[in-house]
């Protein structure tokens, strides 16, 4: 036959006298065994307990064990002095089971009312890393740090130390000593504990030009990469603990830009920051030759990865010509934004739209030339009708 | 034109001379691609002459000068749709438009002459203007452009005088005259345009702007300068419509 697989127990439950709450029955003997799941103790609760008192509860009883072990034994009633009677006290198994026998003898006197018992009982974490060392000699539970945890226990250790596959001792380990964050803490093994001796090995002397530090010491360069810590095999060193933090490579604060201007504005420039340069309205970026637009980041060997551009007037080009007409200059040079021509027509042969004389145009920011009207289309030139330049004689008849 | 003067230099510039098939006639400047002339100068019996027969001079007023220039590149001709002569006895929308190939550059010699205003009045007896290049009834090019000035003439007056002539020569299919015609000249005579100078513009000028403006297109007539004789003109104002959309068209 296979042994059934178990399920597991209950963390709680209830427990009553046969009939309860009707008096029980006279020559019983009957037996409860209550258990929880490991880890955790049985703690039982008498919510009502009735049973017929006598000396030493003789004649009528419930008896609580523990592994065969008897742990009490009751019957009377609440508040009465007779009998034993367990009161609202819990009582806590010292492991995860208890076992309940209720005896009655064959006579139930009258008037017989009594009623028997209710109980109730549940599973009570027990706490492995409070309690004391077992008393098999292995030692505590954890080499280091113990964690209680519902229905069990687990083990930890401290920097600089891993867990063995015991799961409970604790091993020096010099690995894993790599600090990527911003900033942090890091220590010497088992700090503020001393630490373990000999936590370098060391093979080869080379000469005496150390340190001043012969037995402990703690080196720490310019540019930390790597800390040495070494203990030789004598003396007690506390340990030691520092705070690290970082601080980016700065980039110089790049010079002002002559019609134009640098984003951000802030007084200091880190790695990996980002600066654009823009330019006023009427100039344009030149880095040798035009670009459209300009950003440089500030490289951790401190430098701009780009070198600073200028900027340079725009201009708007030559104007358009004008068929049947001409283009007159009127202020600026060389076409340069904000220069100012002026479109006329042949006249008297030909005339602008609206018979103005002449239409001014200024070179923009965005390199058209633009009316007063911010318009970029130039004017049309109408031929004039019906005026000849030359009139026949007004005097003729 | 019987009865005129030379034309100054540059004093019509919108003149323009014809050479359509061997015959001679005028016409005028009305954009930087177009010309403005009479429709029985390119319908021949009937019939559109080739646009390659169709020989365009202007910029001067010597008719020989003129004549030895390379003509300008003509692109199409639109004569009115509803200009339907079979007989030469209809002159009604005797109107015709010229598309040139390329633009002109227009100077002190070569200038458009205006369309007619909106609200153009041909008031009676208004003194207009007639040009062209053929000196009198023979059909002799003059070497130099003439103009007359004449007034326009009440429609009645110009009504008698057809009947007149139709009464006078009842074997003769004088054309009739329309609404989309008027008449200008005097009526003792000695003072027309003629044969020659059909096309040519005939032209009022406008009191407020000062600006001249094709109120009429040399068209017909019963002789020339006779007593009691009208030149008859196409009247341009009432193609105002017909000009644009043409010309927006094409």
């Amino acid at each position: 036959c296979w042994r059934l697989a178990r399920s597991l127990p209950a963390l709680h439950g209830v427990v009553q006298s046969p009939q309860f709450p009707q008096p029980y029955p006279a020559a019983l003997s009957q037996q409860w065994d209550l258990s929880v799941p490991e880890g955790y103790q049985l703690q039982l609760s008498f919510t009502h307990l009735d049973i017929r008192p006598s000396a030493d509860c003789y004649y009528d009883s419930l008896t609580v064990l523990y592994d065969k072990k008897v742990l009490a034994k009751f019957c009377g009633q609440e508040n009465y002095s007779d009998g034993h009677h367990p009161g609202n006290r819990p009582l806590l198994s010292p492991g995860n089971r208890l076992t309940l026998v209720l005896q009655t003898d064959n006579t139930n006197p009258e008037p017989y009312h009594h009623l028997g018992f209710s109980a109730h009982y549940q599973a009570k974490d027990i706490d492995e890393c409070s309690a004391p060392d077992p008393e098999d000699g292995s030692g505590p539970l954890c080499s280091q740090i113990c964690h209680n945890t519902l229905g069990s226990y687990m083990c930890s250790c401290r920097h600089g130390y891993e867990l063995r596959p015991d799961q409970r001792t604790c091993v020096l380990s010099c690995g894993r000593g790599i600090f990527d964050e911003p900033g942090g803490t890091l220590s010497s093994p088992g700090y503020p504990d001393p630490s373990p001796h000999g936590l370098f090995h060391i093979e080869h002397i080379g000469t005496q030009n150390g340190p001043s530090c012969l037995y402990h010491w703690l080196q720490v360069t310019l540019k930390p990469q790597k800390l040495y810590y070494h203990t030789d095999w004598a003396g007690l060193s506390q340990g030691w603990s520092l705070h690290y933090t970082t601080q980016r490579v700065q980039c110089a604060s790049p010079s002002s830009i002559t019609n134009g201007r640098v984003t951000p504005n802030v007084p200091q420039y880190y790695y990996r920051d980002y600066i654009q340069v823009s330019c006023d309205p009427g100039y344009k970026l030149l880095d040798g030759r035009e670009i459209k637009s300009y950003a440089s980041m500030c490289q951790k060997n401190g430098q701009w990865h780009l070198s600073l551009p200028e900027c340079h007037i725009i201009d708007c080009g030559e104007p358009e010509a004008l068929l049947n007409g001409g283009v007159k200059f009127i202020s600026g040079s060389q076409n340069q934004h904000l220069s100012v021509i002026q479109y006329h027509c042949n006249e008297p042969f030909y005339s602008l739209l609206g018979g103005a004389t002449g239409v001014i145009y200024t070179c923009a920011a965005d390199r058209t030339w633009r009316d007063n009207l911010d318009t970029p289309v130039i004017p049309s030139c109408i031929p004039v009708c019906g005026r000849p330049t030359v009139s026949l004689s007004a005097f003729q008849r | 034109i019987m009865g005129g003067d030379k034309a100054p230099g540059k004093t019509i510039p919108w003149q323009v001379m014809l050479s359509v098939e061997g015959g001679k006639g005028g016409a005028m400047v009305i954009g930087d691609h177009w010309i403005m002339t009479a429709a029985h100068n390119l319908v021949h019996q009937g019939k559109l002459v080739l646009k390659e027969k169709v020989r365009v001079f202007l910029g001067d007023n010597d008719a020989e000068k003129l004549a030895k220039l390379t003509p300008l590149g003509v692109t199409s001709l639109h004569p009115h749709p509803e200009y339907k002569t079979p007989d030469n006895a209809n002159c009604n929308h005797d109107i015709a438009l010229i598309k040139l190939q390329q633009p002109l550059t227009f100077h002190a010699a070569i200038m458009p002459l205006c369309l007619p205003p909106e609200n153009a009045t041909y008031n009676i007896g208004q003194m207009g203007m007639v040009s062209g290049f053929v000196v009198k009834e023979d059909d002799i090019i003059a070497n130099n452009l003439r103009y007359i000035r004449l007034p326009v003439v009440k429609e009645d007056e110009c009504q008698d005088s057809v009947n007149r002539a139709k009464a006078a020569t009842p074997t003769e299919k004088i054309p009739v005259l329309t609404d989309n015609m008027f008449c200008a000249g005097v009526p003792e005579g000695g003072k027309d345009s003629c044969t020659g100078d059909g096309g040519g513009a005939y032209v009022l000028r406008d009191g407020s702007t000062k600006l001249f403006w094709a109120a009429g297109i040399v068209s017909w007539g019963v002789g020339c300068g006779q007593t009691g004789r009208y030149g008859v003109y196409t009247r341009v104002a009432k193609y105002i419509s017909w000009i644009n959309e043409t010309m927006e068209d094409n």
